[in-house]
């Protein structure tokens, strides 16, 4: 099975 | 005093419909060069980034930088009081804490106007660098929508697996499976009908159709989409305005336990 990843994982916060 | 004028305000119309399903509030940050809006779903996995170009406006004035704080659920209710072919004049004062949006009928004989309470939004601003995609694939954003209604039907999750030949979306769930394959194809009469892929390596990702669904919303937008896909980062649907910007839609990839 699969799981949901967040954005903030590859993005940083400006 | 910030002031923006589009003749075809449906556009505004459109735009505003392609987000407010992700959206609850965001920031429309008005500035000389034009609008744009970043913001994140409530769940943090999918994010807007819009832009409408000040020159794709038919009058445009900003004379300095301002923040437009707005429950979009409020603006669009407040959308829906204009006509498809009204001309919409968004207007907001320095320092304001409300803004006013203008409806007038292409022959001036009605004009609405609507005052609208300002939020002020803590507004997360996530860096977003520049990638070079491993797959990018354009076809017609009906197409796309078509896709991801159908696969939703079979399971919570697309898998998309692009190579050369084509790109391939694939659901399972309880019933069974569902797979559509679409070969690229830019021989077509018309150019929105075109599938094309440029591919540096295959990728195959697996994404949530409830998001995916969502970015389609923005159909009316744009006869194409882009779908950017590279392992294991998140997947950019683009929907081009013509002469006027963009809507992209970033979404994060599921991954295997």
């Amino acid at each position: 099975s699969t799981s949901q990843i967040t954005l903030p994982v590859f993005f940083a916060n400006q | 005093m910030f002031e923006a004028r589009l003749v075809q305000g449906a556009l505004l119309k459109k735009v505003l419909e392609s987000i407010k399903d992700l959206l609850n509030e965001a920031t429309w940050e008005c500035a000389a060069t034009g609008i744009s809006l970043q913001a994140m779903d409530s769940s943090h996995v999918s994010l807007v980034a819009l832009n409408l170009r000040s020159d794709g406006f038919d009058k445009y004035r900003c004379d300095r930088n301002v923040s437009l704080g707005m429950n979009l659920t409020n603006m669009a209710k407040i959308m829906k009081c204009a006509s498809n072919d009204d001309v919409i004049t968004i207007k907001a004062q320095d320092d304001a804490d409300t803004v006013t949006f203008v409806f007038e009928t292409p022959n001036q004989e009605k004009i609405s106007d609507y005052e609208m309470k300002l939020m002020n939004l803590d507004t997360e601003h996530l860096g977003i660098p520049d990638t070079d995609y491993s797959c990018i694939v354009k076809m017609p954003s009906v197409e796309f929508q078509r896709i991801c209604r159908d696969l939703s039907q079979i399971g919570d999750s697309v898998v998309i697996s692009c190579t050369k030949e084509g790109v391939k979306f694939s659901a399972a769930g309880d019933l069974g499976t569902g797979n559509v394959k679409l070969a690229q194809n830019a021989n077509v009469d018309k150019e929105e009908e075109a599938v094309v892929i440029e591919m540096q390596e295959p990728v195959s990702l697996t994404f949530a159709c409830r998001y995916l669904n969502s970015f389609t919303k923005a159909t009316p937008l744009a006869p194409q989409v882009q779908l950017s896909m590279s392992s294991d980062v998140p997947l950019v649907v683009e929907y081009k305005l013509e002469d006027m910007g963009y809507v992209r839609y970033y979404l994060a990839p599921k991954i295997e336990d």
